[in-house]
Order: structure tokens, then sequence, then C-alpha cells
């Protein structure tokens, strides 16, 4: 009620409530916490349509839209013991869901999909170990790091219904890689994090893994995490958070910032900075791998640790829409649907998709 | 961004990025 009390729905000259609509609630009458949402592309009796995917620690459902702006339950894929952690979005694909499990990090990543020849739902592993970060990009690839005691390894798979296959090991930098994003309109460039507050960039196909450059993400700024990158006019622009900075230090109450790299000589410029919305207190929570925050396009959304949803335009800068955390409790996960809305979802396992 | 401050810009760099860096 306090955080409800800080933060307005309309704040003077500031993000408004209204640039978000609801259109409509999910209920999960299972009562169980929810973990992660996302969307997916779902072609079913010759019809392509947008489902949801809610996650909770030992299932995950896939819901179909009905009529009214109502949703229905499709399918429930039970898990085993090893508990759901997170959702990892393939864009650009359709009925294949990919999910990372573990304890305190991933160590084990799995398939969800409908086999249309045995008519059923399964799952099927796709890789166990010791993961550090992982990310879905287009052409049904997934690229992940994992860390043994001696090594690094970088390793992009290419999914099908069938399961994985064609395995390609990228170059590792010494460092090891915190996140993963492609780089849009470049089916080839992938950039990474490091620990050491690195960019690097990759090639990626299926014949080389090369590791083409590592740059300084910024000495003024604490370990930055990559959510999605750009090439444009020869320059690399990446939009980068930091869940480890402290309010007190130099970045402030910093949410997210796009920084230009020029990929030739490593150098880069901070582009914009999009920082907390006025009149709220605490940092926003964002971490790597169990991400309570999502950039899509050039909209960043994140939980605030006030229990608020707010969506910043990164291009400008500038945040555009609060949600207040309700009656109904504080929200605790925020995710891009495909398209132009926001999945906001609470921990009793309610998601409302907003117009955006 | 201006080139001075970060250097000469190629449009090409992956191409040329790729064709640098070892296989």
């Amino acid at each position: 009620e306090d955080a409800a009390e800080q933060l307005p729905p309309v704040l003077p000259d500031g993000p408004r409530e209204e640039n978000l609509q609801l259109v409509s609630e999910l209920k999960d009458s299972s009562g169980s916490c929810a973990v992660d949402v996302s969307t997916v592309w779902w072609e079913a009796d010759g019809c392509r349509e947008l489902r949801v995917v809610t996650a909770s620690e030992s299932s995950v459902s896939l819901w179909e839209p009905l009529a009214h702006d109502c949703w229905g339950k499709v399918h429930t894929w039970q898990l085993g013991e090893i508990p759901v952690i997170q959702i990892i979005p393939l864009p650009d694909t359709c009925n294949l869901v990919c999910i990372a499990l573990g304890e305190l990090e991933i160590g084990e990543i799995r398939l969800l999909l409908y086999s249309s020849e045995a008519d059923s739902f399964k799952h099927s592993l796709v890789k166990t170990g010791n993961i550090k970060a992982v990310v879905g990009i287009k052409d049904q690839r997934l690229v992940s790091s994992s860390r043994t005691l001696q090594e690094q390894q970088v390793e992009m798979v290419l999914l099908s219904e069938m399961g994985s296959k064609d395995w390609q090991t990228l170059m590792p930098p010494e460092e090891t890689v915190t996140a993963f994003a492609e780089v849009e309109g470049m089916r080839e460039a992938l950039v990474g994090t490091t620990a050491a507050n690195s960019i690097v960039v990759w090639s990626v196909n299926l014949k080389t893994g090369q590791l083409l450059r590592k740059m300084n993400a910024g000495y003024s700024y604490p370990a930055s995490i990559c959510h999605r990158a750009y090439s444009d006019s020869g320059l690399l622009f990446v939009v980068l958070s930091h869940p480890h900075a402290k309010e007190s230090e130099s970045c402030g109450n910093l949410a997210f910032r796009v920084v230009a790299f020029n990929p030739k000589t490593g150098r880069s410029r901070g582009v914009t900075f999009s920082s907390l919305p006025p009149g709220c207190v605490g940092r926003q929570v964002l971490e790597a791998g169990y991400l309570e925050g999502d950039v899509w396009d050039t909209s960043g959304a994140a939980v605030l640790t006030s229990g608020a949803v707010a969506v910043w335009d990164l291009l400008q800068g500038r945040c555009v829409a609060v949600l207040p955390p309700g009656p109904a409790g504080h929200w605790a996960l925020a995710r891009w649907a495909l398209g132009t809305g926001l999945l906001a979802g609470r921990h009793d396992g309610t998601v409302c998709l907003y117009r955006y | 961004c201006s080139e001075s401050d970060l250097g000469p810009i190629s449009l090409n760099w992956f191409e040329e990025l790729s064709a640098e860096a070892p296989p």
C-alpha cells in the first residue's frame, strides 16, 4: 500500500498509466506461483496464432486466445524435480517452447513441443551443465555459455520439432559470458556481455563461430548486461542494463542505456540514458538469467523494487508508462508480447496482457 | 556520434572483422 501511494497512476508531467491499456487477464486456477511468461506462435489446423506461455516451478502451460479477450489453457507440460526458472523466447519460431531449469543457476535446457506424428505434447532435453547465459535467436537457433572448472564453452544449436541438431562451437572469451543478444538485421552477428564488463562480438554461422571483437562497455559503469543490439551506419548500438548498480554509484538511478560502439576501433559513446521514473524509490530489479526486465525493439520494461512496472522509450531515454502495484499485489514479471503488448505477472500466477 | 569520437567508421565492419579474425 505504501508503494502504491508513492506511485500515483498519473505522475505530474511524467509517465502515464493510460499508455498501457488492459486487454485481458489470464487467471491460473492451480494457484501455483508464476516464474515466467512469454508468447509463442502456434500453428494448429492450418491456423497460426499468438499464444501465451506461463511457467511455474513445476509446470509450463500453453494458453490460446478465445472469444471476448479471454484465454483458455490448451496444455500443461509437467516437468520433473528440477524447478523451471525461465522461458527462453525463440523469435520467429512456431510450435516450440524453450525453458531453462535449475536451482540458483541454469542446469538444464529443455524444448517443449507438440508432435503432430504422435499427436501428443512432449519435451526433450537440449543441454545440461553449469549454464551461465542463454538466448534464442532467429532461425530457430539457441546460443548458450557454460562453465567447467577448466574452461568456458559457448555453443550454438539449431532447434527443430525433432529436437536439437547441428551443434557449432563459438570461440569463448577469457571472461565468463553473462548475457547474449542478437544483432537486429544481421543474421550472422551476435553480441555478448562478460563478467569483466566487456562487449564481445561473434560471427555465428554453422562454419566458423569466430570471436570478432572485444570492447569495453564503459569504465564508469558496473557490470553491464546486454538485451538487444542494432547495427546502423557502421555502428553497433547495444541496449545495456546494470543489475548490480547502486544508487550511490556514478550511474545513479539508471535503468537502461544505449551505447554506440565502433566495432572497427572498439571506441564507444553513450547515446541515451533511461532513468527510473520520478517519485520512484529503490532500484529496478534486473537480473541476467532470471530477467525481471525485458527489451523489445526500442522499448524497455522492468519490475521495480516498489512492485510497479515501468516502461521506457529507449531511443528517447524516457519513462513513458508506469503500472503501479494494485490491490491484488505487486507485479513480479514484465515481458513484451510479440507485437505491441506487455505481459505483466503477479506472484499468485495471474498474468495481465496490456496494449502499449 | 561524430567520427572523431569513435574513430573511422566502416559500413562493412562485420565483413572486415570476419576477414581479419582467426578462423
